[in-house]
């Protein structure tokens, strides 16, 4: 695991809990908004069963702490999108909340429902990027969340013991989180890059 | 190699909006080659943070500086260290990814806070 440079993080104070908020404008409007708001739920309490920080949706976007949209193209932010595949999203470093997709990949909740080759899971790439709004740079960790790259198709949601350990070094350990086999690293897959 | 069977040739033509498609003619390029398009894929690296000199007018000459990039980035992803562009490092530049820098500097402007 790596951290952005200073090592920033949130410094709300304990018990933490920091709101995320869906652009009032800037949203795709084929998948229905409660299965996204259902996948964000998720991809966050991922996190939240890691670390002690509660996250928790807010209607009021200006105020929330993490703020979350799709976007197209040049979006103001200096890092442009770039149409179908290419970048997938960004998020900012701790505590700037910015949270952007791009608006032209073919999101998808449910690989069943969307055939597309080129179709992308948001739920992984949620889980990722909540992982840079915490203070998480990318992973050399090829089977961790925080690794940079996504296969179209592809299916990476679960964290690993490296985002596991990489968060919980900024943030301390969340009481209750019991470690499962779902944390361990694919060490076959792991060996075959190595050789 | 009869590039109809190449691999990386069949998930270029999969993925034909890719960003990063075209960069599959520069397979197995080493240093001291030159082949048109190699100038973008060093802006590709220097974007997420193997060239981290800013505003470089690039060439398509596979350098010195490219191949410090392309080693680098085998060893932060974990790919096999050959410094050339080989079929398993192409296939995982091709493939889409957070458009957060890799490398971790101080002046990116993704990585400032908000102070």
């Amino acid at each position: 695991y790596a951290y952005f440079y200073g090592r920033p993080r949130w410094m709300k104070t304990s018990p933490m809990t920091l709101s995320y908020a869906f652009s009032p404008n800037s949203m795709i409007d084929y998948i229905d908004a409660s299965e996204i708001r259902s996948v964000f739920q998720r991809a966050f309490a991922r996190w939240s069963s890691a670390i002690p920080v509660n996250f928790t949706e807010t209607e009021d976007y200006f105020t929330a702490d993490i703020k979350i949209g799709f976007y197209s193209g040049d979006h103001g932010d200096g890092e442009p999108f770039d149409g179908v595949l290419g970048v997938l999203a960004h998020a900012f470093s701790p505590e700037n909340g910015r949270f952007h997709l791009d608006a032209a990949e073919a999101w998808s909740v449910d690989f069943d429902e969307e055939g597309s080759k080129v179709a992308v899971d948001l739920e992984s790439v949620a889980t990722h990027e909540i992982g840079h709004v915490l203070g998480l740079a990318h992973s050399s960790v090829k089977d961790a969340v925080m690794y940079p790259s996504l296969s179209p198709r592809t299916k990476k949601r679960d964290l690993k013991l490296d985002d596991v350990e990489g968060v919980q070094a900024l943030y301390g350990s969340n009481p209750n989180f019991k470690y499962t086999s779902s944390l361990e690293h694919d060490t076959s897959s792991s060996n075959r890059r190595r050789t | 190699r009869i590039l109809q069977q190449d691999p990386l040739t069949e998930l270029a033509a999969d993925i034909q909006n890719n960003t990063w498609h075209a960069f599959v003619k520069l397979i197995d390029a080493g240093k001291g080659s030159q082949v048109t398009g190699m100038s973008e894929l060093k802006k590709y690296f220097q974007r997420f943070g193997y060239m981290p000199i800013p505003d470089q007018n690039f060439t398509d000459f596979f350098d010195e500086d490219l191949e410090s990039a392309v080693l680098n980035y085998q060893k932060n992803l974990g790919l096999p260290v050959t410094g050339k562009l080989d079929d398993e490092t192409m296939n995982e530049i091709m493939l889409p990814r957070c458009g957060m820098s890799d490398l971790v500097h101080d002046h990116s402007s993704l990585h400032t806070t908000k102070n």
